[in-house]
């Protein structure tokens, strides 16, 4: 069921934010889903900024997804 | 803190670095300065000593660009990203990159240059990024002012490159306090518009209902003008304002916005002069009263007249008794006064008069 317009540029926000900085796979496979990567890497940002690790893009992570920062990324190379 | 994959550093302890553009925002000398003092930020905790080239090839190579840039790590227009650096290596390893379509500033009025610079700097020396809030390598931009880095930053500089062999006597931040440590003790307690908040240091945690995990934020970030320390807090619901005090100063909050006119001194409130900060502080719904502790005495303000109750202070031991003698932060939740002191909490009955339960002061931040 396509996502409502404010969820998908939350969607498209959260997957840009999760590539750059948390080396989320580009194209289909990064999608939604029970331990898909999507939800792998959100629970690796939320355990970073220690969040509530729940896999979710709930407010609190998007939030910080929106705070100006650093582009270098938080994970590995 | 974190380093890069293989700690990548850099092997000689005297560093170049290059300026090869400048952004039109500030005065040329005023990027000079703010690179300059942000090397020296390092340069204070390590053996490392930095030179400045005119020409040619620099370890680090500073410059300003905006969308592509020529690395093909694009920026993103204003706010979101704000620069990037690379970890220490030949090429474009250490070169630091700033985003030109933010405004850069020498204050707290947009991104401060300084503070950005010092950040990225860090990584052009090795440093990746901290989780923890409290320290100079976190990934996302706070305002700060005195010296920026953290015991975290610190340790994880040394870790790359040694103790300065003649240390400049600097005064690291301490990190952000840790929820569980048993020993936790708060500043002050307050609601907000339904939320706990609690101050600790530099730092406050929001509570919501809803949120399980309270979220750690830095006092500044949310209200750059009210201090670093926080002593006392209260939420007076009917005129939807949380009073903060700091020291013999007060500012009232309506939501994340100060009220004009603020801030007040303490006195105004009709305590005596020889007050000279509120240890705590709390709105009793039920009697309209304001509780406002110092020491080991506390007084009663009537908010709906604005003047304090006669008969005051008393002394806490008196009228709570079973309580410690002296107060770090109050609440009010459905007929009960929570006092914390120290690692502990008193749940006290405004009813029947008797602490009821005794709990660890952190045990309301779900440890």
């Amino acid at each position: 069921v396509p996502l409502p317009s404010g969820d998908k540029d939350n969607q498209n926000l959260a997957e840009k934010y999760l590539r750059r900085f948390y080396g989320l796979p580009a194209g289909l496979q990064g999608r939604q889903g029970a331990s898909s990567p999507f939800e792998t890497k959100i629970k690796e940002m939320q355990r970073f900024f220690k969040l509530k690790v729940t896999g979710n893009l709930d407010d609190n992570t998007l939030d910080l997804m929106k705070q100006a920062r650093c582009g270098v990324p938080d994970i590995g190379e | 803190y974190n380093h890069f994959p293989r700690h990548l550093k850099w092997q000689n302890n005297n560093v170049t670095f290059r300026i090869l553009n400048y952004t039109p925002d500030l005065k040329k000398s005023d990027v000079d300065r703010a690179i300059r003092n942000a090397l020296n930020v390092w340069a204070d905790v390590t053996p490392l000593t930095f030179k400045k080239l005119h020409v040619g090839n620099a370890d680090i190579m500073i410059s300003f660009g905006s969308k592509e840039h020529g690395d093909y790590n694009p920026f993103d227009g204003p706010d979101g990203l704000l620069a990037h650096a690379y970890p220490p290596g030949q090429g474009i390893g250490g070169d630091t990159h700033f985003d030109e379509d933010e405004h850069w500033t020498k204050d707290s009025s947009s991104y401060n240059l300084f503070v950005v610079a010092a950040h990225e700097l860090g990584h052009a020396l090795g440093m990746s990024h901290s989780s923890n809030a409290g320290a100079l390598m976190y990934p996302v931009y706070t305002y700060t002012t005195g010296y920026p880095l953290s015991e975290d930053d610190i340790e994880g500089i040394q870790a790359l490159y040694g103790p300065n062999p003649n240390p400049r006597k600097v005064k690291p931040k301490p990190d952000a306090p840790n929820k569980c440590d048993p020993s936790l003790s708060f500043d002050a307690v307050t609601e907000l518009r339904g939320e706990t908040i609690i101050f600790k240091d530099r730092f406050y945690w929001r509570i919501h209902p809803q949120m399980v995990e309270p979220e750690q934020t830095l006092i500044k970030s949310t209200w750059p003008s009210i201090p670093n320390k926080v002593d006392a807090a209260y939420e007076n619901p009917e005129k939807d304002i949380v009073i903060i005090f700091s020291g013999i100063r007060m500012w009232a909050l309506n939501g994340y916005n100060i009220v004009d006119g603020y801030p007040k001194y303490i006195h105004k409130l009709g305590l005596p002069k020889t007050v000279r900060k509120v240890d705590a502080a709390v709105y009793i719904r039920d009697t309209g009263k304001t509780l406002l502790f110092t020491e080991e005495d506390y007084w009663s303000y009537d908010e709906a007249t604005g003047t304090m109750d006669s008969g005051y202070p008393r002394t806490i031991e008196e009228d709570f008794p079973g309580m410690d003698d002296e107060v770090d932060a109050a609440a009010y939740h459905y007929g009960y006064l929570y006092f914390f002191h120290e690692q502990l909490q008193y749940e006290y009955s405004y009813t029947s008069r008797k602490v009821m339960r005794i709990l660890r002061t952190n045990s309301i931040l779900n440890c």
